[in-house]
């Protein structure tokens, strides 16, 4: 039996909205030692998803037996939807199950709302991701790179991502015109999410679809920091950290021409 | 400019 409780609805329906326009169906794997993992792809094949919820993230969490939830995410976000920010979340699954449990509970303990969602059997292909060294690793307020992306979408379907020792460049180039963001590392003393880190072992020039990236900053609710590991003409790495876990995008990058 | 997909870099498990 599985039987898993947040502290909040708010990160589970943070977390289902990050990820539902970029991959429909996935497959939950629960274990006791191992929380709650995700991996899936997109359709298109250039962005993975890879989630883990450790028991940590949990109030409680227990897991008898191995199990593999398959979920549509458009049903769980309409069941999500259903409870409030502050309630609490308890996901619960037999052994065998054909359904997931998820139930909300007002802190007040006066409202109790339960929810049972279909489970599917879902084919999905799940990619060997090995620890990868990086070229730079940039760490920046999450909100800052969702700007970016956001605004440059708005030029071009590309954005262009330069790192240098201590600048960080995005470029864009379309039918209207062209244009560029420039952040420079910087340590802010007084609140340590609003600096601007970058660890730089080569400089990079990589180029990703700027629909993908606006994807992954759906991303920012969950994290007040994003991580970005890049390396020349291989995919990189987004990170949002959680208590006690992490929300990580692959991204493909575009060909150099 | 094409996109690559991440299969040309990662293996199926």
């Amino acid at each position: 039996m599985l039987e898993g409780k947040f502290e909040s609805a708010s990160l589970m329906k943070r977390l289902v909205e990050a990820i539902k326009d970029s991959v429909k169906l996935c497959n939950f794997n629960c274990s006791q030692t191992k929380g709650i993992t995700l991996q899936a792809i997109d359709d298109s094949r250039v962005l993975l998803i890879s989630l883990k919820l450790d028991p940590g993230c949990f109030e409680g969490f227990r897991c008898d037996k191995n199990l593999v939830l398959g979920l549509d995410l458009e049903s769980l976000s309409k069941v999500l939807k259903q409870g409030n920010n502050e309630d609490y979340l308890t996901l619960i699954a037999e052994d065998a199950p054909d359904n997931l449990l998820v139930v909300f509970e007002d802190p007040k303990k006066d409202r109790i709302s339960e929810f049972s969602l279909k489970l599917m059997d879902i084919d999905s292909d799940v990619l060997s991701i090995e620890d990868m060294d990086h070229d730079c690793s940039i760490t920046l307020p999450s909100s800052d790179f969702a700007k970016v992306a956001r605004d440059m979408r708005t030029l071009s379907e590309s954005l262009q991502i330069l790192v240098t020792k201590d600048s960080v460049k995005f470029m864009a180039s379309g039918p209207i015109g062209t244009g560029s963001v420039i952040i420079k590392a910087h340590t802010d003393l007084k609140d340590g999410k609003e600096s601007i880190k970058i660890d730089l072992n080569k400089s990079v020039n990589v180029t990703f679809g700027a629909k993908y990236l606006n994807d992954i900053v759906k991303a920012s609710t969950l994290a007040e920091t994003v991580t970005i590991k890049l390396t020349n003409k291989i995919p990189a790495l987004f990170e949002f950290k959680l208590q006690g876990g992490y929300l990580r995008y692959y991204l493909a990058p575009k060909f150099d021409e | 400019m094409p996109q690559q997909l991440l299969t040309s870099f990662f293996r199926s498990q």
